[in-house]
């Protein structure tokens, strides 16, 4: 796209393949291409030059409204952490501990998975890493019942972050679904205004399910914002543009690796940028 | 879906005995936003579209069928054939230990994978050693003790050592003392790009030498499929590939594309996250997912 000398239909399908290699998806890519053929018209696009800083614009202005990062206020904050298997929940709560540390906060995980093999000594080894306070019950648990006592104990040992790690499962399972649903009420019956920010992960190898996922966990949790991880992979997670301007939800950070330092705020511009690379 | 869509296109044409060129173009219009938005890759979703095409032009339509459902019955066959041909099995060696490597992307289920195929591998009356070469992960050993716990497998570790290789090599090699036939290795989920962590695999197959390096795919994968199992055929050389999480709504075009760019057979679908939820996969089933 960036070798064209003229905006020709041939540069424009070079610019579509583009999009929808970056998982933007169909339709949000017949939009934008909408928009640039609208742009060539209005002659605010004239040469294949414009389109880059044509496309920053629109599509980094979208993803920036309305983007609001966590407020750490109440004692505790509490951040709700979810999502479908596999996507990197509970190394992103061991990244956010990270960050949040450096400020001095006083934080605390919840290990509500109480269903997969060790996931409560994964979060262990990640609190221990970050220091923070951990509770934990043991597998097989109810995972409710996790979320309550990590409130109780949050809430009596002053502690300034909560953060509770959920088990992954597939937003088509109702009952699990129902499952997250009750631990959603449990937290906002315990502390009003909690939970203060609902965090929905996001793989950016994802295709156009993200879209399914975003829907059906925005309903059972009312999803606050996005953190889209391994960004340090090749794809794009383009998904987010259509997240955003059919959804309403922000993503809010970006994992780009393994480590307790792999966290980044979500920028607009670097991300729209790293669409064209 | 496209069925539907496909009867609209063809509306205008009931009656008439053969599909033009413009008839066709009309209905791939169709299929090829299906299949990109079931997350088959662009140039794969071009290259199928003209293949079918060429098939569809002219042919006499079916005296049972519309049109439309004529040209669905091309695609889903074209689809069928394309991701098929596939025995839905590990092939296991006249000279035992049979050794199969798992690899992958981080989270993709190969750990969870590991112990589905040692379930199986039990019901088959062989007997699995799972093999917990990822040192990297936290508790990722921890875990896959707690999955061979869980199916009646034992769990090859080197505790304390920090070396996939020689923990690969070391249960190969002792297997057959340990009176084990097959031998499972759970590798850690890495970047294709990640050089030194793709030789690492390199090395791991140089000391253990599999029969069969599987790759193992989430079914929800996007554009980035074809990209991923074109570098670990690459640098590994693959024996098959296991689709996971197929239990969700993901369309899966992830599976075509896999297919069609590196010849991988799709030996295995994971439906689900208890260890009996390990399918053959059936490329009939996936060619109508796909199509939605
Ligand atoms: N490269 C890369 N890997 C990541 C990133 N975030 C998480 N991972 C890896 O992804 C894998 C899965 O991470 P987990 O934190 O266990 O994911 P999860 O969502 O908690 O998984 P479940 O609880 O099983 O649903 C691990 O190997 C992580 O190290 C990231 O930003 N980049
Ligand atoms: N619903 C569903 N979940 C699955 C399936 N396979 C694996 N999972 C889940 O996906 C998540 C990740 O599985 P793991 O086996 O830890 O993945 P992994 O590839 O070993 O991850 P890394 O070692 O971090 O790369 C877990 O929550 C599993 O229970 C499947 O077929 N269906
Ligand atoms: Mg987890
Ligand atoms: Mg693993």
């Amino acid at each position: 796209v960036s070798f064209s000398t003229k905006i020709d239909e041939e540069f424009l399908e070079e610019l579509e393949a583009v999009l929808i290699y970056a998982d933007v998806g169909l339709r949000t890519t017949e939009k934008i291409m909408n928009n640039v053929r609208q742009g060539v018209k209005d002659k605010k696009i004239n040469s294949p030059a414009d389109i880059k800083p044509f496309l920053k614009s629109e599509i980094s202005s979208l993803l920036g409204r309305d983007l609001i990062r966590t407020k750490i206020s109440g004692l505790p904050t509490v951040i709700l952490v979810v999502g479908v298997n596999g996507v990197g929940k509970t190394t992103t709560i061991g990244k956010l501990g990270q960050y949040y540390q450096r400020f001095g906060y006083k934080i605390m995980f919840a290990a509500a998975d109480t269903f997969r093999a060790a996931a409560g000594e994964q979060l262990e080894i990640w609190a221990q890493r970050v220091n923070a306070d951990i509770i934990r019950h043991e597998e097989g648990s109810d995972p409710a019942a996790v979320a309550y006592d990590a409130l109780q104990a949050a809430k009596s040992r002053n502690t300034d972050i909560l953060i509770i790690d959920t088990a992954g499962r597939l937003h088509t399972k109702s009952n699990l679904m129902e499952e997250l649903k009750k631990i959603y009420r449990i937290i906002s019956r315990e502390i009003s205004e909690a939970p203060h920010e609902t965090l929905l992960v996001l793989d950016a190898t994802t295709g156009q399910n993200a879209m399914n996922q975003a829907q059906l966990f925005s309903q059972a949790a009312n999803v606050s914002g996005v953190v889209l991880t391994k960004l340090d992979g090749t794809a794009k997670g383009g998904v987010i543009v259509a997240i955003k301007s059919e959804l309403e939800i922000p993503v809010k950070w970006i994992g780009i690796g393994e480590k307790a330092d792999d966290l980044r705020p979500f920028q607009p511009n670097e991300f729209v940028e790293a669409l064209f690379d | 879906g496209l069925a539907d869509k496909l009867q609209q296109t063809f509306k205008k044409l009931r009656g008439r005995g053969k599909l033009t060129e413009s008839d066709v173009n009309d209905a791939m219009r169709e299929v090829r936003m299906a299949l990109l938005e079931a997350d088959v890759n662009f140039k794969v979703v071009k290259d199928f579209i003209n293949r079918v095409k060429e098939r569809a032009v002219g042919q006499e339509v079916l005296d049972s069928l519309t049109p439309g459902q004529h040209v669905i019955k091309i695609v889903n066959d074209e689809l069928t054939a394309l991701m098929g041909g596939t025995q839905s099995r590990i092939m296991i060696s006249s000279k035992p230990p049979t050794v199969v490597m798992l690899v992958g992307l981080q989270g993709a289920g190969k750990t969870t994978t590991a112990g589905k195929l040692a379930g199986l591998l039990l019901k088959q009356n062989k007997r699995p050693l799972l093999v917990a070469a990822d040192v990297y992960r936290p508790a990722a050993i921890k875990q896959l003790q707690v999955v061979g716990e869980k199916v009646g497998v034992p769990v090859f570790t080197i505790p304390g050592s920090q070396d996939p290789v020689l923990i690969a090599k070391q249960a190969t090699d002792q297997a057959l003392a340990m009176a084990r036939d097959v031998v499972i290795i759970d590798t850690a989920g890495r970047l294709h790009i990640n050089d030194e962590l793709m030789d690492e695999l390199v090395a791991i197959k140089i000391q253990a030498k599999p029969h069969e390096i599987l790759l193992v795919v989430d079914a929800m994968t996007g554009q980035d499929a074809v990209t991923v199992a074109e570098s670990f055929n690459t640098k590994l050389g693959l024996d098959g590939v296991i689709l996971t999480k197929l239990d969700g709504d993901a369309r899966g075009g992830a599976a075509l594309s896999i297919k069609a760019v590196t010849g991988c057979p799709i030996k295995f679908a994971g439906m689900g996250e208890k260890f009996d939820a390990l399918e053959p996969f059936h490329p009939d089933r996936m060619a109508s997912r796909i199509l939605g």
